[in-house]
């Protein structure tokens, strides 16, 4: 789960 | 006035942040796309050092109101980043201090 979170995390 | 016990307060304010070398040093995360399960855009991580980190009134679990005076309410995610990252050297943000309990789901 912490892949899949961390690949929805935008950075900016 | 106190209006209720639990009064539903809602700090809100806004943060000037210019672009450093890596960018304002924030990862945005989509509610959806957490344990809050409703949609908005949240800071997830906060880089140290960084532009956003620095100001010291930003923290994860935050939520981004508006972008340089455009409302993010309502607006897709990826359409908001798009634009924070358009935004130029220079962006004004509308944050809505988030309390702990959302704080913990992000």
């Amino acid at each position: 789960r912490q892949a899949r979170e961390t690949q929805q995390v935008s950075d900016v | 006035s106190r209006s209720s016990a639990t009064d539903d307060f809602c700090y809100v304010f806004v943060v000037e942040l210019e672009r450093g070398p890596i960018g304002l040093g924030m990862g945005l995360i989509d509610g959806l796309h957490t344990p809050l399960c409703s949609p908005g855009i949240y800071i997830r991580t906060l880089i140290e050092d960084s532009p956003a980190a620095a100001d010291g009134r930003l923290s994860i679990g935050d939520r981004i109101l508006a972008v340089n005076g455009t409302s993010l309410i309502g607006a897709d995610y990826q359409s908001a980043v798009d634009l924070i990252r358009s935004g130029g050297k220079k962006l004004r943000f509308l944050v809505a201090k988030s309390d702990m309990e959302i704080a913990k789901k992000i």
